[in-house]
C-alpha cells in the first residue's frame, strides 16, 4: 500500500 | 533530514522573506499577484493543521509557524496595508480554475480518506499551481521587477531541492511519497520557462526582467 506521508518535510 | 532538504527549506525561506521585505520596504506590492498569495497563505493553512495533532521536532514547528506568519503577513500587506498599491486589473487569473480540479483531486487521489490526509493532499496540489496568477500576472504587464525575480527564483529553486532531496532519500532509505514528487516535478516544470529567462535576463542582462 501506498506509504504514509512524511509529515516531517515542510 | 538531508542537505538537499535543508537547502530547500532555506530557499523557501529566503524566497518568502525577500517578498515581504520588498513590499514592507517599498511600501508598495505593485507587481506582485496578490491572488498567489493568498494561495500560498491556504496551502500553509491546509498542510500544517497538523501543527496541532502532532510535535515532530522544534525545527519543525518553528518552521511551520514562520510560514504561516510571513504568508498571511504578506497577504495583510497587499489587502490590507498597501491595498493602494495592489494592481488588481493585471492581477486578474481565474484562481476558481485552478482551487476546482485541485480540491476534486485531492478527493480522488490521496494516501487515505481522512480530513487531515485529504487536506495535505490538497496542499500539495494546490502549491503546484499556486505560482501561476504570478506568473500571469508578469506576462500581462510584460516585467518583473528584479526583487520579484529573485523571489521567484529561491521558490522554484526550493522545490527543486526537494526533488534532490527525495532522489537522496528513495537511494538511501528507500522512501518514495508519489503524491509530493509528481506534484513536485509538476510545480518546478512551471517555473523552467521562467528559470531561463531568469538566467538569460536578469543574472546577465539589465537586472530587470521585460518579457520579449
Amino acid at each position: 500500500d501506498k506509504p504514509t506521508v512524511d509529515k516531517d518535510e515542510l | 533530514m538531508n542537505i538537499f532538504r535543508l537547502a530547500g527549506d532555506v530557499s523557501h525561506l529566503v524566497a518568502i522573506i525577500i517578498l515581504f521585505l520588498k513590499i514592507w520596504k517599498s511600501k508598495s506590492c505593485a507587481g506582485i499577484s496578490g491572488k498567489s498569495q493568498v494561495l500560498f497563505a491556504l496551502v500553509f493553512t491546509s498542510r500544517y493543521l497538523d501543527l496541532f495533532t502532532v510535535f515532530i521536532s522544534a525545527y519543525n514547528t518553528i518552521m511551520k509557524l514562520v510560514f504561516l506568519v510571513l504568508s498571511y503577513a504578506t497577504v495583510y500587506l497587499i489587502y490590507m496595508r498597501f491595498r493602494g498599491s495592489y494592481d488588481s486589473e493585471n492581477d486578474s487569473f481565474r484562481v476558481e480554475f485552478l482551487l476546482v480540479p485541485v480540491t476534486g483531486l485531492a478527493f480522488l487521489e490521496n494516501y487515505a480518506f481522512t480530513p487531515l490526509e485529504i487536506l495535505w493532499t490538497f496542499s500539495i496540489f494546490l502549491e503546484a499551481v499556486a505560482i501561476m496568477p504570478q506568473l500571469f500576472m508578469i506576462t500581462k504587464t510584460g516585467e518583473a521587477e528584479s526583487i520579484t525575480t529573485h523571489y521567484l527564483f529561491f521558490l522554484g529553486l526550493y522545490r527543486a531541492l526537494y526533488l534532490a532531496n527525495w532522489v537522496w532519500r528513495y537511494h538511501t532509505e528507500g522512501f518514495f511519497d508519489q503524491i509530493a514528487v509528481v506534484s513536485g516535478v509538476v510545480q518546478t516544470i512551471f517555473y523552467c520557462d521562467f528559470f531561463y529567462l531568469y538566467v538569460t535576463r536578469v543574472l546577465r542582462g539589465s537586472g530587470k526582467m521585460s518579457l520579449p
